[in-house]
């Protein structure tokens, strides 16, 4: 009698002891995001500093708990449940139902209407010839311009990582050489569905550090520019400029999350995570975009290249492992993309 | 999930002459909320 009494006190003790402990871990990080939130308003500068949270991340199977999160978001909805189901979804991360293209019990699971596209017109694509759009729905992290060798973007204040191990070891990459560009001898012409001129890849293929002097053309610089998708913005990626895709680059990374905490705690976080790189030419040169994934977000889909799956199981996550690289036909020239085409779509899993 | 883009433009060609003619220039900030289509920068 007594063994199982002493079992019913135990369990019912160490079931609250967890809630307890759960529920003091929430405070704490509540009580820590209103601080950097009090900061940011007091304009005092995030900085990056490592915690125990983020080492305890390094030891979670993210991949499996993303593939886990994928199928269960896979799983079909009845039909009378689904406008409830997304509208709570909706209610919580803020998504505007009123853009979907389809009426909401067509969507047979969370994660189907998790990629949903939008009514036609919802987006209109700024018709300035001049201007590069924004190709996702997000919030501005960070943007400027790259200078000096290295070429290194700042995660936080405190932390930066490298372009090159972002877009991996970059044949098209133009070297950078006092953070300035210069156009060579063959200025790039309306690239979209003008054959490349062999001599600019040649150029700066071959090119060595020190540039030519002063050419003819206009200087380029090196730009970039880090946006963030909230769960609940619009999760389809389109292209910012009219540009050739040469090559896609698919590292299989880790899958920690990307939200601020993230980006103030574990360290080259967006170079460590698994993501799809696309490289390629517009009309003023070098172009790359990279859709980097997350713990609730694993799956990166192209539109330009529908058989590519990210975040497979049995994966070996080995740093040194170069990514996986395809270089798109007509070799040299691409395929051609207009500003505003779909090129891509996150999901769940 | 994150985005991140990067790109050639040109530049002013010498730091004196910032008449910014062809120099782009961004036209948005840190914090802000963007959507697709929208001009990052001219």
């Amino acid at each position: 009698g007594t063994n199982s009494q002493g079992n019913s006190f135990v369990v019912p003790g160490a079931t609250v002891a967890t809630i307890l402990m759960l529920g003091a871990l929430h405070a704490r990080r509540l009580y820590d995001d209103k601080k950097v939130q009090e900061a940011r308003e007091q304009g005092i500068e995030i900085v990056f500093k490592p915690d125990l949270k983020a080492s305890f991340l390094q030891l979670l199977p993210l991949r499996s708990i993303s593939r886990f999160w994928g199928s269960l978001t896979s799983t079909e909805l009845p039909v009378w449940m689904r406008p409830y189901v997304y509208r709570a979804w909706a209610r919580a991360f803020h998504s505007n139902l009123e853009e979907a293209a389809r009426p909401l019990d067509e969507y047979a699971s969370l994660r189907d209407f998790f990629v949903h596209t939008l009514k036609e017109g919802s987006r209109p694509i700024d018709p300035d010839p001049r201007c590069l759009v924004s190709p996702v729905d997000g919030t501005i992290l960070r943007y400027g311009e790259l200078k000096g060798a290295g070429a290194m973007i700042e995660q936080v204040k405190g932390f930066s990582y490298s372009v090159s191990s972002l877009l991996g070891e970059s044949s098209f990459l133009p070297m950078i050489s006092e953070g300035h560009m210069q156009e060579d001898s063959v200025k790039q012409e309306k690239v979209p569905g003008e054959k490349i001129k062999k001599s600019w890849w040649r150029v700066s293929l071959a090119s060595p550090k020190v540039w030519e002097p002063m050419s003819a053309h206009p200087m380029k610089g090196l730009f970039y520019c880090v946006i963030y998708l909230r769960p609940g913005d619009y999760h389809r990626v389109h292209s910012a400029v009219d540009w050739n895709v040469l090559v896609r680059r698919h590292f299989a990374g880790r899958l920690f999350p990307v939200n601020e905490r993230a980006t103030r705690t574990i360290r080259n976080l967006y170079v460590q995570n698994e993501r799809v790189v696309l490289e390629g030419i517009w009309k003023e040169g070098f172009m790359a975009i990279a859709a980097i994934g997350a713990t609730n977000i694993g799956s990166i889909e192209l539109c330009i290249e529908p058989d590519l799956r990210t975040n497979l199981p049995g994966k070996k996550l080995m740093h040194s492992e170069p990514p996986e690289e395809r270089l798109y036909e007509p070799k040299g020239v691409g395929l051609m993309l207009k500003k505003g085409d779909e090129v891509a779509a996150f999901n769940m899993g | 999930s994150t985005v991140v883009l990067i790109f050639q433009a040109p530049i002013s060609e010498s730091p004196l002459k910032k008449d910014g003619s062809s120099e782009f220039r961004f036209c948005v900030g840190a914090g802000d909320r963007v959507r697709v289509g929208e001009a990052l920068g001219r």
